[in-house]
């Protein structure tokens, strides 16, 4: 069986939030080191990867791998029906019809329970390579969502070219272009999640399409910080980590020049 | 022009 405890039962719904514009079924991976998923959207231009570490639950028990396959705007409705403070334990059996969710009010005057039933999905799992990124920039995860929503009021693709010097946002559209710098400034005075960083081995370019990047900024309140990963010609990675528990991460395909 | 790249032409199926 399945069976783990959340304190901050709000950080699953910013999980969900983090995700729900890009898959609307997914197979949550409960294995004895945390929960997983890994799901595609539609077109396969996109990879999410979860993962919430054993470690972070307050109480965490799963005797074997059980694939959980969920549809993600039930999943919504229902994790919307807990209090943001609320502690949220999930249950399920090894081969489960249904999931269980059991909300407690944080002074223990409320106890809720619901059951959602789970879907069998054929989805692929694809192997991402564990590699060294050419160029990682790590900048505050509101300014990435603002630059973001920025360049897509401007064009629908975004070439993001890293040097040394920095991280240069470039865009065209009907109206016009738009180009936004960011510069790395280490010894500043802020603090380390107001800082933004560059690390490179050689510059990297490519094109990336806004309306998925501008969906991953969606689990900005995960993190005050969101790292980009970069190699030529490879999909981007754009990680959020959430503190003492894991990560999301986005994998994005780059335009492909014809 | 360009395309958009699909991710099973840069990671491979598990």
């Amino acid at each position: 069986m399945f069976e783990a405890r959340l304190l901050q039962g709000g950080l699953l719904k910013k999980v969900l939030d983090s995700i729900k514009d890009i898959i609307t079924e997914g197979n949550f991976d409960c294995s004895p080191n945390g929960l997983s998923l890994q799901a595609m959207d539609s077109s396969h231009v996109s990879l999410i990867d979860i993962l919430l570490e054993s470690e972070g639950f307050e109480h965490y028990r799963c005797d074997r791998n059980i694939p959980m396959g969920l549809n993600i705007t039930n999943l919504v409705k229902m994790i919307k029906c807990a209090g943001s403070e609320d502690i949220v334990t999930i249950k399920c059996e090894d081969k489960p019809d249904n999931v269980t969710f059991l909300f407690e009010s944080k002074d223990n005057d409320k106890i809720s329970d619901f059951e959602m039933k789970t879907m069998t999905i054929d989805d692929e799992h694809l192997l991402v390579p564990d590699q060294t990124y050419t160029a990682v920039v790590k900048m505050p995860s509101a300014e990435f969502q603002r630059l973001c929503r920025d360049m897509a009021a401007i064009g629908d693709t975004v070439n993001i070219s890293v040097t040394k010097e920095g991280v240069r946002f470039s865009t065209t559209g009907d109206m016009g272009t738009a180009n936004i710098t960011v510069r790395p400034n280490p010894s500043g005075d802020q603090k380390e999640e107001e800082r933004t960083e560059v690390q490179i081995t050689e510059p990297v370019s490519a094109g990336f399409a806004l309306r998925y990047l501008n969906s991953f900024t969606k689990a900005t309140p995960l993190s005050p910080t969101v790292t980009l990963g970069m190699v030529p010609n490879l999909p981007i990675v754009v990680e959020y980590k959430i503190a003492d528990m894991g990560h999301v991460r986005y994998y994005l395909a780059p335009k492909i020049e014809d | 022009k360009s395309q958009q790249g699909r991710l099973e032409s840069f990671f491979g199926a598990v």
